[in-house]
Formats: structure tokens, C-alpha cells, sequence
């Protein structure tokens, strides 16, 4: 998508960076990973207030979105199961 | 875990975690 | 993108659950929290021969890509940085 190396610069990335961190950490607690969670903000020095979102949250829910488009794709479909509706999507 | 977790058995003994839209991802054999 | 509850029996959820996890220990890894990923693994009981894939990984690749694209959608693109190829993206 980005010419060689523009990936770096990209002026979203700090914020993507965070905001992963963040989502990373609320999928760990919502798949049960407790202790997994705890290392995490010890491990990368995280000492902002974190609200939770609804389980499973919104890291899960989007990858679970992504990955369906993804196996749904017209050079893919064939050997990966998806929905219906993903179909639909990449034929529209 | 989680209704959320993936799955106690993974598709695969040997899992990588290569870039799906690598080229070569199909033929990388667990 | 499903009606309501359908997203539960999406047939490519499995593997998106097991393909997330996957991502999410590598990135773990990438990002130096070792204690966490191994922490992650053993709380969903994976014991399993995993290899990596080039750091940063997929996950945080992928997620750059997607929060670029979701900054410069039309509706937030005065708030929110992004690059002007996400701008171009969408535009087009």
C-alpha cells in the first residue's frame, strides 16, 4: 500500500501503536490470559487508565471480520470456508 | 479461557506465523 | 457486516480465533514482552512449535494499514492524522 519504507513515516503510526497496545491487552483479559495481560502493561511500561470494551472485543471482532474477507477472496475462496455475506462483499 | 479463545488444538503441530498475503503462504508447510 | 448474532457462526471463525492468537503471541514477542507470551500460551494451553515471522509481524503491520485507513476515512480525516495514500484510497 505505502512505497518502500513510507510505512515508517506514516503520520497515524504513533497512535497505531498505542491504540494496539491497548486492544491487545483487552483481548488477552476478555480470552481469559489474566496474568498474560498484567506482563503485558508491566513489560511495555504502560501506565495509563485502561477502560474495557465488551467481550470479545474490538481487536477480536475486527479480526474475525478481516479474516473472513479475507478466505472469502475470489483467488482464495475455494480453499478457505467464509461466509456468505463476505462473498457477497468481494463480488459487489 | 474465554467462549473467545482460540482453539486447545491448533490446525497444526508446527504454526507459523508468516504474512498471509505472502505469496508463497499456502505452500508453507506446518 | 452480519446481521445481528450471525458473526458467532461464521465458518472461517476458528481459524481466525487460532490465526489471532497466533499473531498476538508473535506480537508479544516482537515487542519484547516475553513473560507475557509465554504467559499467553500457557493460559490458553498451546503447546506448540511456533515460528516467527519478520518483526515487526503481521499483526502490527496489518493494524497500521487498517488504522491509516480508518483515520483517513472521509468522516474523520479532520481529526485523525493519516497518509495521503490512505486519502487517495479512499477518495478513489
Amino acid at each position: 500500500m505505502y512505497p518502500k519504507g513510507k510505512a515508517a513515516g506514516v503520520p497515524s503510526d504513533g497512535q497505531a501503536r498505542e491504540k494496539l497496545a491497548l486492544y491487545v491487552y483487552e483481548y488477552l483479559l476478555h480470552m481469559g490470559a489474566q496474568k498474560s495481560a498484567q506482563s503485558f502493561l508491566s513489560e511495555i511500561h504502560w501506565e495509563k487508565n485502561i477502560t474495557l470494551g465488551e467481550p470479545p472485543g474490538f481487536l477480536h471482532s475486527w479480526w474475525c471480520v478481516f479474516w473472513d474477507l479475507y478466505c472469502a477472496a475470489p483467488d482464495r475462496r475455494e480453499t478457505c470456508e467464509h461466509s456468505s455475506e463476505t462473498k457477497v462483499f468481494h463480488d459487489y | 479461557p474465554s467462549e473467545y479463545a482460540p482453539p486447545p488444538n491448533p490446525s497444526a503441530d508446527h504454526l507459523i506465523a508468516a504474512n498471509p498475503f505472502d505469496d508463497n503462504y499456502n505452500s508453507i508447510s506446518y
